[in-house]
């Protein structure tokens, strides 16, 4: 044994790539596994303490979603999506050695069609990984907005999947398959108002009747007269379940000084309460865009107008790539999605970021207390589902924030046409 | 990843036989100006 010891020769060898991504990736589930675990634990206690002492006796949690389609589809249902979207996010923020930067986003740009001269940073090594590169910004002019004042501009870079008008409350995702506008956007989309519960009646009434000029003097002595409302940074409307968030970032000057011309102009031409117009009828339209993972993933407001509401859909995150949207019926009202639901000159607007597997969390620029693709946000979303249960009640499936500023009176977050609004993040 | 976006816009009037109504579609109401698989970019007029 002392021979073969020492006469042995040693060969010193690097352990492969895939190996090391793939402990590390095994490293990651088992993270989240605990974490998880630590958070039932934390449930269960919780539980417990709220007076369901056995477990049998407590509410089942949210069930996950088992989408109909092909075996692909039904396999797909099985794939612990959201923990391959996180380990997903985690492994694109590892930090890559500086002298493969280069080389490696270059051969992504090729595969993938990054045009690298209208990105604003033009040393490559700047990006540490490949989830920065991602969420890359372009250089100023480098998307210019269309002149036309009337004109709904593309909020992404992508491909013009499905448009046209919505019949019936019902949304063609593919032709032959719908889906209802409800299942998108949540009940009673059209018909919000996105206020807190306590206006009074008479501010209702000054509302009804009055100019937009009228209206905002009104809301702006409303505002003064019950500041509380409007200036607390989190309460509970508890008629609607929402809660009431101030807009983490103001509306730009600018932005309400172009929202608030654009209703104006639209006021001389309907009335402000929605669908009561009898010189101009309206009707609902669609457009769905797709963005390919070499597109810049940054989007921004197609039109002016105010965001009033959030409603945050914890879902899944199955893959948007047009294939699935083929075979997978109502694609988008399964997956994580953030709405945002609003008025435009025109009445009623809605922008609905859809995420998948590979780019889970969206981002949205005004609105810091949104978290998507978390553990936390699914449990509080099991929780809201255990509560509705307990209630006797079915789970609506969102979770809902109202946005509040005491700077802005036109009752939600204005945003200016072609202002950037938020993005999509890697995992 | 994809955008959905669902919004209200006018439909559009027919003009009255006193207008000089030939037949002819709805006038002033939305119109698109992309087509189905096409590429676009932000800032690009969806429709007006």
């Amino acid at each position: 044994l002392r021979e073969a010891l020492g006469k042995t020769k040693i060969v010193w060898k690097p352990i492969p790539v895939g190996l090391g991504i793939g402990f590390l990736g095994l490293l990651q589930l088992y993270k989240v596994h605990q974490r998880e675990k630590a958070a039932a634990e934390e449930e269960d206690r919780r539980s417990a303490a709220s007076g369901y002492g056995d477990k049998d006796e407590r509410p089942r949690k949210r069930k996950r979603i088992r989408p109909s389609g092909p075996w692909t589809v039904q396999l797909m249902s099985y794939l612990p999506l959201k923990n391959i979207s996180r380990v997903w996010g985690w492994f694109n923020e590892l930090k890559i050695p500086y002298y493969l930067r280069v080389p490696g986003f270059k051969l992504y740009s090729w595969i993938f069609g990054v045009n690298l001269s209208e990105v604003a940073e033009p040393d490559l090594h700047v990006y540490p990984n490949l989830a920065s590169f991602f969420y890359r910004t372009l250089k100023p002019g480098a998307r210019p907005l269309s002149p036309d004042p009337s004109a709904l501009l593309s909020p992404a870079d992508g491909k013009v999947l499905a448009f046209g008008t919505i019949e019936h409350g019902e949304v063609e995702q593919i032709k032959g398959m719908t889906y209802s506008l409800e299942a998108l956007l949540g009940s009673s989309s059209p018909t919000f108002d996105g206020e807190p519960e306590d206006i009074s009646a008479s501010h209702k009434q000054v509302e009804k009747n009055t100019s937009l000029e009228e209206k905002i003097k009104a809301d702006e002595e409303f505002a003064n007269i019950n500041g509380i409302s409007y200036t607390l940074p989190r309460s509970h409307d508890s008629k609607s379940g929402a809660t009431i968030v101030d807009a983490s970032t103001k509306s730009k000057s600018s932005s309400i000084a172009e929202v608030r011309a654009d209703l104006a102009i639209a006021e001389g031409k309907r009335s402000w309460l929605f669908f009561s117009s009898p010189k101009a009828p309206t009707g609902l339209y669609y457009v769905v865009i797709y963005l390919a993972p070499g597109d810049y993933h940054r989007f921004h407001s197609p039109v002016s107008w105010v965001v009033k509401k959030r409603r945050h859909f914890a879902g899944e995150l199955y893959s948007v790539s047009p294939y699935l949207q083929r075979t997978l019926p109502g694609l988008f009202t399964l997956n994580e999605r953030v709405v945002l639901l609003g008025q435009w000159k025109h009445g009623f607007f809605s922008f609905t970021p859809v995420g998948a597997t590979n780019v889970g969390s969206i981002v949205i620029n005004f609105d810091k207390e949104l978290r998507t693709n978390s553990l936390l946000t699914d449990t509080e979303a099991d929780r809201a589902a255990e509560e509705a249960a307990a209630r006797g009640e079915p789970y609506c499936g969102y979770s809902e924030a109202v946005y509040q500023q005491a700077s802005t009176v036109l009752g939600g977050h204005a945003l200016r046409r072609g202002e950037e609004m938020g993005g999509f993040q890697l995992g | 990843s994809s955008i959905v976006i669902v919004f209200e816009a006018p439909k559009g009037q027919r003009p009255t036989f006193d207008q000089g109504y030939q037949g002819e579609d709805l006038k002033g109401g939305w119109q698109w100006s992309i087509k189905k698989g096409m590429k676009v970019k932000v800032g690009e007029a969806l429709g007006r």
